[in-house]
């Protein structure tokens, strides 16, 4: 599993 | 997503439906810094790249698109619309674009997860954003009426990223491999910056009296 990027935020 | 993920979006996006509603209803953005707005043009330009590269939901792409049709609405009213702009602050909005722009940008070069263009332009645009509000904080000092809309709209942009906090606290509990320490310090520092207001905004509520923060 990778590391959560983040990018799912606004 | 969680609670405080919706709460901090709710937030964001109520902020700037009271700063559309305050410059649409009074025909005036007394008060208003542009520097700033366009500031967060940059952010969401930069951030939101990815609506062309990645699909994540469709709240998430609607957010986005809204995010950005808002803030350059109000760019171009200020900047363009005939009754508005005139009563744009000109002179005292004075801060300089580069003090935060120049800065932010290195520090994305150097900081980063990532060493590609997109990783490198979002990465700016989180650093970029925890220092956006300074020149509307300035310019709120210099403003001896700052009228109860304006003080809304800061209130609620800088509750947002308190909120984001609280859900980074929440999803680090609950999801493995959450770890966004740059994201996180700049949301700390983001919000750090908004406690001088957060404590004049809240006295001036409680007491019933008219917003001012002092020179």
């Amino acid at each position: 599993e990778e590391e959560s990027s983040g990018h799912d935020e606004l | 997503m969680n609670v405080f993920r919706l709460a901090g979006d709710m937030t964001h996006l109520l902020s700037i439906i009271v700063l559309l509603l305050k410059i649409n209803a009074t025909r005036s953005c007394r008060g208003i810094s542009l520097k700033t707005q366009e500031l967060y043009a940059v952010v969401f330009v930069c951030r939101y790249l990815d609506l062309f590269t990645n699909f994540i939901s469709l709240y998430n792409t609607v957010m986005k698109i809204i995010f950005l049709v808002s803030t350059f609405t109000i760019i171009y009213w200020m900047r363009f619309h005939k009754v508005i702009r005139v009563t744009y602050d000109r002179e005292q909005d004075t801060f300089r674009y580069q003090f935060l722009v120049l800065p932010c940008l290195v520090l994305a070069l150097l900081l980063n997860n990532e060493f590609t263009a997109m990783e490198v332009l979002w990465t700016f645009s989180i650093y970029l954003e925890a220092v956006a509000i300074l020149p509307q904080l300035v310019l709120l000092q210099r403003t001896n009426n700052i009228d109860n809309l304006t003080g809304n709209y800061v209130f609620l942009l800088g509750s947002y990223r308190a909120l984001y906090i609280l859900n980074w606290v929440y999803r680090f509990m609950t999801e493995k491999h959450y770890r966004q320490y740059l994201v996180w310090i700049s949301g700390i520092v983001q919000t750090i910056i908004y406690i001088d207001f957060f404590y004049y905004y809240i006295k001036s509520w409680r007491n019933n009296e008219k917003l001012s923060l002092p020179a």
